[in-house]
């Protein structure tokens, strides 16, 4: 409410006055809106003139070197199109950074919100808006490093901001730094993957990804491992959309322009803003029922918290995590957050949503379904002949693809003891070595079903546990460097 | 280290995820061929 009576004030800075208070005399916190790797943010009423602005609190002992190029990366900025910063405060033991608020929160969060994907139409304005803040953010020559559409906030209005550039990188940065940095998997372009060195245009590249994301609620192989996708990535040819008959011809060229693998054919921003698709782009009006509709439900499902909470007459507690529930808007920039969040809404989404039809295990099955009627065109050609011939008998000789495998099958009982033993075996073990496949052999289709259903969880186990083997390794030598800092 | 171990993990995974997929693509056909 208070931003619809103060449209046109747009706070710059905070005066030097407010910096010098307590942060809490200079601001009312009203509620939570997020929560992301390294802290959480707020809504808060800035007292001197009744305008919303944004906080985040990040606790000091979190990666401070981070939120540092977070903040100087914004204060360099100064667009419509990037969320601004205003300053920021030392309060106990956590930062506080003040930041434009967007009321209409991230992209991603108004998907989440609705339960629904957006159009076309939308699209357009809320892409053409982006690369407005891309253009800029590029010839400031900074790369932002995570687009996605949970880093896309829109205000009330329906203005399209860049935000999170907490990974976000100068291009005078070195190689090494850059080699460090990791996006989010699933829209991190090829050559930042492969760690062949990249520019600006990597950008590009996500904000394609992105543009599917916003048209199907989730980027391609969102259903897949993140570890996998990111071998895929470089590996597989662009990803294009799961039903590309759905789209114009001109949004699908532009998604194509934005997913070339090669980094040096691949448009820029500036280059972009003049794509068919973009100069047919709506104005940010367009998007105001959109916004409307899930602010009304955010509103709703929080109001719905509040009763249930004095119904209940919860603990305090309570109230946030329902809010959170309602809000939550963006997982920070943090490689695991960012994962997570993924996941989490592929699943979500998944659940209820029209646009959300493939399996991974269906869609992966398909794809080498095809491939083998490929490849056995020749044994089919050859099997007809045989058939023909031994019609007369009334008797189709059987195919010699089925006599391969029911002899492998053979030896394979032979090996395994009648294929029990086998089984049981290969029950005792993780992931058979290398080469060791016999078992394979001897499982049923349900068996091999349920085996493939469990590969995931095991392969993310199988990480969680080296991770924390490396992170043992890791944490005497952190111990030693902060020691070393403290006595500093 | 970290990395290699978790692209070891990893091409594991995924050529025992190809093996199980190829013979699970196997066994329909011989089954699509028996019915």
């Amino acid at each position: 409410v208070q931003m619809r009576n103060n449209p046109r004030r747009q706070l710059k800075k905070l005066s030097e006055d407010s910096l010098t208070k307590q942060p809490e005399e200079v601001f009312d916190v009203l509620e939570k809106l997020g929560e992301g790797s390294y802290g959480c943010v707020f809504k808060a009423n800035y007292k001197e003139t009744g305008e919303i602005v944004a906080i985040k609190q990040v606790p000091v002992e979190s990666d401070l070197q981070e939120i540092i190029k977070e903040i100087s990366i914004m204060q360099q900025c100064n667009s419509p199109h990037v969320v601004r910063y205003y300053g920021s405060y030392f309060k106990n033991s956590d930062l506080w950074i003040v930041m434009e608020y967007c009321g209409a929160g991230s992209v991603s969060d108004i998907i989440r919100i609705r339960n629904k994907t957006l159009s076309e139409e939308e699209i357009a304005t809320v892409v053409h808006s982006t690369l407005k803040g891309l253009e800029y953010l590029h010839f400031m020559r900074k790369i932002h490093r995570d687009i996605k559409a949970g880093n896309i906030l829109l205000n009330a209005e329906g203005q399209a901001k860049l935000a999170d550039f907490g990974v976000a990188g100068q291009l005078t940065d070195t190689m090494a730094k850059r080699n460090t940095v990791i996006g989010t998997p699933f829209w991190m372009a090829p050559e930042v993957i492969q760690e062949i060195g990249y520019n600006c245009v990597a950008d590009i590249w996500s904000l394609g990804i992105t543009a599917i994301e916003m048209a199907e609620g989730k980027p391609p192989y969102a259903d897949i491992h993140p570890m996998r996708a990111i071998f895929m990535i470089p590996t597989n040819p662009p990803p294009t959309f799961r039903n590309p008959d759905l789209w114009s011809e001109n949004f699908r060229d532009f998604v194509s322009q934005c997913l070339v693998k090669n980094p040096e054919n691949r448009a820029t921003a500036t280059q972009l803003l003049q794509h068919p698709f973009i100069k047919s782009a709506k104005p940010n009006s367009v998007l105001k029922s959109m916004i409307t509709d899930a602010m009304e439900i955010k509103l709703k499902k929080q109001e719905e918290a509040l009763q249930r909470e004095q119904e209940a007459e919860d603990e305090d507690n309570s109230d946030e995590d329902e809010v959170d529930q309602g809000t939550m808007v963006r997982a920070g920039t943090g490689d695991s957050g960012t994962i997570r969040a993924a996941g989490s809404l592929a699943r979500s989404l998944s659940d209820t949503c029209r646009t959300m039809i493939e399996h991974e295990d269906t869609g992966t099955m398909q794809s080498q379904l095809g491939t083998m009627v490929i490849n056995s065109d020749e044994e089919d050609e050859e099997e007809c002949g045989t058939m023909k011939r031994r019609d007369e008998t009334m008797q189709p000789v059987k195919p010699s693809f089925l006599e391969y495998f029911e002899q492998k099958e053979k030896e394979a009982n032979i090996q395994n003891d009648g294929g029990r033993k086998g089984e049981n075996h290969a029950d005792n073990r993780k992931l058979p070595l290398d080469g060791d496949l016999e078992g394979v052999m001897t499982w049923s289709v349900e068996e091999l079903r349920k085996r493939l259903a469990s590969l995931d969880p095991q392969m993310e186990q199988e990480i969680e546990e080296i991770r924390q083997r490396y992170q043992a390794k890791r944490q005497p030598i952190l111990d030693a460097i902060q020691a070393k800092k403290r006595l500093q | 280290l970290f990395m290699k171990e978790l692209e070891h993990i990893v091409k594991s995974y995924e050529a025992y995820r190809r093996a199980l997929l190829s013979e699970a693509d196997a066994r329909s056909q011989r089954q699509q061929w028996y019915s």
